[in-house]
């Protein structure tokens, strides 16, 4: 995260590391239900191997362990079928742990929103993760407030790429505040009026974040996807 | 090279194979750089010229954003075959090295367009030195020019009538980007290769219309994508599937679809909702015969909802003999699945005639730990 501040232990308890062997952490990854995480699908370019993954839950600092740390292997991995890896577009998916995760209140899923529900423009989110700071990688996790900005003002700063229905912009114009790489696939939330927080995001591209050229972050907009995601869930658990 | 195995980057070159000291072994590779598939060339080699090890680099670089926003000022007519030399320069496919733009193209594309991007405070990028590339007359090295044929504009950008080169994106925006409005004309669907939704006159790709995914505002790309049979029902992929087979705890449409949305609660006058089943494209109430806690239970996660539920056995006062029933097999226990319509079959009565309600409550989600308080 750029022009973020570090975050308070548990804070963000549906945060989570999705780490690869020696190479360790790769990118975040969001608890949303007790055996099922959501992540970008862009994360598993080249590896697509279940079995090389783990899942870390309830940890802040990732070089230092904690005691309310949670590990999980991965079960299986569900790409979006529709994923284009060249335009970056559907970039979604749903990870199935080997085992659930014991909710506790460092480690506990988010709200998906309902597929009618969408987050309006000028709205203040919250965006986190363990991504570069522009100038080194932070041990501890990150935290940024950032302000939804409609889909037609996102695609005036990306001259080259489309904008699709698929994908959400939140930031600033000055990119003051923005993802950057290694938070792919962690949240943005953002606080409805009864104190519950909301998945609207997975942090998806940009600009090169500490490049010349500034603009907001693209996220993938989860509540394009939450009829996928919730059919896809029920197949695995009810008739596979 | 000394043994078999090879160090990064010249692993599996061909290079190796002749136990070679392993240098210059980059091969001659397709261009995919989207900005340059138009060159009179299909092969590249890495590094290039700007220092880039790789096509994925060389497409996030600064200059890949650079070029084709000031080829669009029309500053030099061969300024994109020239940043295409030096982005994804041409490969010699014998010798596999690369082969660099003249000396004097280097130098025009600088003289013409260094001074457009001063004019908004940018520069020339730094290592396009033209005196590292050869004059065109040079005896012992051969170098790029471009001739007539060569394309100005990248396929990322549209050519106005007048030759000028605008962005792709803002070819039919409503706004006219080419002096001669030419990015204007043509502006349908059809006209552009794609398919128009009827209403909101989106264009969409063909390869768009029946994929399961809808693009127009109505949804008009998914509609009438297949004639199934009278006593068939359509899959959320078009596919066709017999009545009967539908919510019957197989999967009979390749993507399941005929095993969605096929327990829900429907409206009661209680706080509590009556369960109903959609089974072989009708609705049923549940009999309250032989009914256990722990199919409440997998009732409401079913729907997508937590427990613990509440259950209640409602008597049923509708004396029309038309309410439809589906009762507990009597072996469901022994059933190998965990879909709850799988375990329930059509009975003649109901014997308590009581139906089944629920109160599933939702699994609570997206609340932090409160604060902690410290004194100050």
């Amino acid at each position: 995260i750029l022009g973020g501040r570090t975050s308070r232990p548990g804070r963000w308890p549906w945060q989570c590391s999705l780490q690869n062997g020696p190479s360790g952490h790769i990118c975040g990854c969001v608890l949303i239900g007790k055996k099922w995480i959501l992540t970008a699908a862009h994360c598993f370019e080249g590896r697509e191997t279940a079995s090389v993954w783990k899942v870390v839950f309830g940890i802040n600092n990732l070089d230092h362990p904690s005691v309310f740390m949670q590990i999980r292997l991965v079960k299986q991995i569900i790409l979006h079928p529709q994923y284009n890896r060249a335009v970056v577009d559907y970039d979604v998916s749903i990870v199935e742990l080997d085992e659930a995760i014991n909710e506790t209140s460092y480690v506990r899923p988010v709200c998906l929103p309902r597929k009618d529900q969408l987050v309006q423009p000028d709205t203040y989110c919250y965006i986190t993760g363990w991504g570069h700071l522009g100038n080194r990688m932070p041990f501890k996790l990150q935290e940024g407030e950032v302000r939804i900005i409609s889909q037609k003002q996102c695609q005036s700063y990306f001259d080259l790429k489309t904008i699709t229905s698929r994908m959400l912009c939140a930031g600033f114009e000055s990119g003051t505040v923005d993802s950057c790489m290694g938070d792919s696939g962690g949240p943005l939330v953002c606080e409805t009026p009864e104190n519950q927080w909301t998945l609207f995001g997975l942090t998806s591209w940009g600009s090169v974040c500490f490049s010349k050229v500034l603009g907001p972050g693209v996220y993938s907009n989860v509540t394009h996807f939450v009829e996928w995601i919730e059919k896809q869930i029920y197949i695995r658990t009810f008739l596979l | 090279c000394i043994d078999a195995s090879c160090s990064e980057p010249c692993n599996g070159s061909p290079y190796c194979e002749n136990h070679t000291n392993g240098t210059n072994c980059s091969l001659c590779e397709p261009i995919t750089l989207e900005l340059c598939l138009n060159l009179p060339y299909n092969h590249t080699v890495y590094p290039n010229y700007l220092g880039h090890k790789t096509q994925k680099e060389a497409s996030t670089s600064w200059e890949s954003s650079l070029f084709p926003a000031l080829v669009q000022t029309n500053c030099y007519k061969y300024l994109m075959f020239f940043a295409c030399t030096i982005l994804v320069p041409k490969c010699d496919s014998e010798s596999n090295q690369r082969i660099p733009p003249c000396r004097s193209l280097c130098e025009h594309s600088k003289e013409h367009c260094e001074s457009v991007l001063g004019i908004v405070g940018l520069q020339w990028p730094e290592d396009t030195d033209c005196s590292q590339f050869p004059e065109e007359n040079s005896a012992n090295e051969t170098c790029l020019l471009p001739d007539e044929a060569v394309e100005e504009c990248s396929p990322s950008h549209f050519k106005c009538k007048s030759g000028r080169c605008v962005l792709v994106s803002r070819k039919c925006d409503g706004h006219a980007d080419c002096e001669d409005d030419s990015d204007e004309k043509n502006c349908g669907c059809s006209e552009r290769g794609l398919w128009e939704c009827p209403v909101s006159k989106l264009c969409i790709k063909h390869t768009m219309i029946c994929d399961g995914f809808s693009d127009c505002l109505d949804n008009a790309d998914e509609t009438n994508c297949s004639t199934c049979k009278i006593n068939e029902l359509v899959c959320a992929n078009y596919d066709c599937v017999h009545r009967n087979l539908w919510c019957d705890g197989k999967r009979d449409c390749a993507d399941s679809s005929d095993e969605w949305n096929c327990v829900a609660l429907s409206e009661s006058s209680s706080s509590l909702s009556l369960l109903t089943i959609h089974k072989h494209a009708s609705e049923y109430l549940v009999c309250a015969d032989d009914w256990q806690e722990e199919l409440s239970q997998q009732a409401c996660k079913q729907i997508g909802l937590g427990g613990p539920p509440v259950t209640q056995i409602m008597e049923d006062n509708d004396q029309s003999h038309h309410r439809k029933w589906l009762r507990l097999n009597s072996d469901w226990r022994n059933k190998n699945t965990s879909a709850l319509q799988s375990l329930l079959v059509k009975g003649k009565f109901c014997q308590s005639r009581s139906k089944i309600s629920l109160l599933c409550t939702r699994e609570d989600c997206g609340r932090r730990p409160a604060a902690r308080m410290s004194k100050r």
